[in-house]
C-alpha cells in the first residue's frame, strides 16, 4: 500500500504569467512525482499539488528562489488518510 | 446491514458495501428501482447502473454518474445518498414525483469500480482506470480525457504516467465504452450530469474549445439556477461557467461527448471542498454535501422536464 508519510498539499496562487509558468515548469518534472490536485489554470486560481517529502525541499526552494508564494493547506496527508481509515474500520464496526 | 434504513450514509464505505447497498435498495423497491450491468470494467468488475422508473419503455431519461475519478470519495458517497433520497422522496415529493411521472433517471454510483477499489487497498490518491498501458510501465487512462471529443487535443496528456493522460485511442477504458454504448442504444437521454470532486463549480460544455456551444445562453442560467438552489441550504459558494473558461481546456471529456451526442443540457459538477481537504474531505461532510447536491440536480431535472427537446 502507498504511504503518504510527510508529503505535504500545497496552495500556490501565481499571481502573474511568469509565476504561473514556473509553477508549470515543475508539472514536466516527473522525477518530483508532483500529483496536481488542481492544474494551473491562469494568474489568480489557485495550484494544489501534494508533494511527495523527498520532493519537499527541492520544491519549496524552487518557489522561493522565483519568488512564487505558497501555502500549506494539508501538513501530512498520511494524517488524514489515517483519521479516514480510522473512521472507516470503526463505522463498520458499528 | 438489513435494510437501507440502517445503512450508514455518514461514511465512506467499500465497493463491496456499496454494491451490496444496491442489492438491498433494488429488493426494497422492486416496482421502482432495478439494476442494469451496462459492461465490465478492465479487471473484469460488473458496471452497475441503478434505473429508476415508474414505467413505460424507453422514456426520457436524466443520466447521473458518480466516481468516474475513483479517488473522489464523496461523489460516489453522494452517489449512494442520491439513490436513496429518490426511493424516500419518489411520492411525497411533488417535484420529485412529478420527474418521475415523466422520465425515468439513470444514476451509476461507482463508475471507475477498479481505480475505487485500488484506492481502498493500495493508493487513496488513485485517480485513473487501471488498464495497461504497452510500451509503458504506468498504468492507467484519465477516464475523463478518453471520450470522443476532441479526443488527443491539448487540455490531455499522451505521456501514459501523467494524471491526465488520454489513452491510446478515444473508448479505450471500458468504463467509458459502456457508457458510450450505453448512451447509443438507449437514445433518450436529455440530460446528463458528471459528478467530481472538488472545488465547488458546476460546468458546462466545452471544455476541448474556448468557442461556446450553441446553447451556452440557456446551459448558463440553468447552471444559475442550480447553483442559487445548492448554496440556498448551507450557503457553500459555487462558481459556473464552461469547462474552457471557467477551468482549464481538457479535451475528450465526458460532457463535451454527450452534448455532442445531442443531449443539450450536459453537466459536470465539482463538489465540495474550496481547498482546505480537497480530495480528503471528512465523512462528517458526506450527507450535507449530499443534500445541497440534490437541489442542484432536481433544479436539472425539472427545468429537463419542462424543457424536453
Amino acid at each position: 500500500t502507498e504511504t503518504f508519510v510527510g508529503h505535504q498539499v500545497l496552495r500556490i496562487t501565481p499571481t502573474s504569467d511568469e509565476e504561473l509558468q514556473v509553477v508549470q515548469e515543475l508539472q514536466d518534472l516527473e522525477e518530483l512525482q508532483l500529483d496536481f490536485w488542481l492544474e494551473p489554470r491562469g494568474p489568480g486560481y489557485p495550484v494544489d499539488v501534494r508533494v511527495p517529502f523527498p520532493s519537499l525541499q527541492s520544491f519549496k526552494a524552487h518557489l522561493e528562489a522565483n519568488g512564487v508564494s505558497y501555502s500549506i493547506m494539508i501538513e501530512d496527508v498520511q494524517a488524514l488518510v489515517d483519521n479516514e481509515q480510522t473512521e472507516l474500520l470503526r463505522s463498520r464496526r458499528q | 446491514p438489513l435494510s437501507t434504513n440502517t445503512f450508514d450514509y455518514a461514511t465512506y464505505h467499500t465497493l463491496d458495501e456499496i454494491y451490496s447497498f444496491m442489492d438491498l435498495l433494488v429488493a426494497e423497491n422492486p416496482n421502482l428501482v432495478s439494476k442494469v450491468e451496462i459492461g465490465r470494467s478492465t479487471e473484469n468488475r460488473p458496471l452497475y447502473v441503478l434505473k429508476f422508473s415508474k414505467g413505460g419503455t424507453n422514456r426520457p431519461a436524466v443520466w447521473i454518474d458518480t466516481g468516474i475519478h475513483s479517488r473522489e470519495w464523496v461523489t460516489q458517497a453522494s452517489g449512494v445518498w442520491f439513490a436513496k433520497k429518490i426511493v424516500v422522496d419518489h411520492e411525497n415529493d411533488e417535484g420529485l414525483a412529478s420527474i418521475l411521472d415523466q422520465m425515468d433517471i439513470f444514476l451509476e454510483i461507482v463508475t471507475n469500480p477498479d481505480g475505487f477499489a485500488f484506492t481502498q487497498t493500495q493508493n487513496r490518491m488513485w485517480r485513473k482506470t487501471r488498464s495497461k498501458q504497452s510500451g509503458s510501465v504506468c498504468i492507467g487512462v484519465d477516464p475523463n480525457r478518453n471520450w470522443d471529443a476532441g479526443f488527443g487535443g491539448p487540455g490531455a496528456s499522451r505521456n501514459p504516467c501523467s494524471e491526465t493522460y488520454h489513452g491510446p485511442y478515444a473508448n479505450s477504458e471500458p468504463e467509458v465504452k459502456a457508457i458510450v454504448d450505453f448512451v447509443k442504444s438507449h437514445g433518450n437521454i436529455k440530460a446528463f450530469i458528471s459528478i467530481h470532486s472538488y472545488s465547488q463549480l458546476l460546468l458546462y460544455p466545452y471544455g476541448y474549445t474556448r468557442t461556446p456551444v450553441p446553447d451556452q445562453k440557456e446551459l448558463h442560467q440553468i447552471s444559475e439556477k442550480a447553483v442559487t438552489a445548492l448554496s440556498s441550504l448551507y450557503g457553500t459558494n459555487y462558481k459556473y461557467g464552461s469547462i474552457f473558461t471557467t477551468i482549464y481546456q481538457a479535451s475528450g471529456s465526458t460532457v463535451d461527448w454527450t452534448y455532442n451526442q445531442g443531449i443539450k443540457y450536459s453537466f459536470t459538477f465539482e463538489l465540495r471542498d474550496t481547498g482546505r481537504y480537497g480530495f480528503l474531505l471528512p465523512a462528517k461532510q458526506i450527507v450535507p454535501t449530499a443534500q445541497e447536491t440534490w437541489l442542484a440536480l432536481k433544479t436539472i431535472m425539472l427545468y429537463t422536464r419542462d424543457h424536453l427537446y
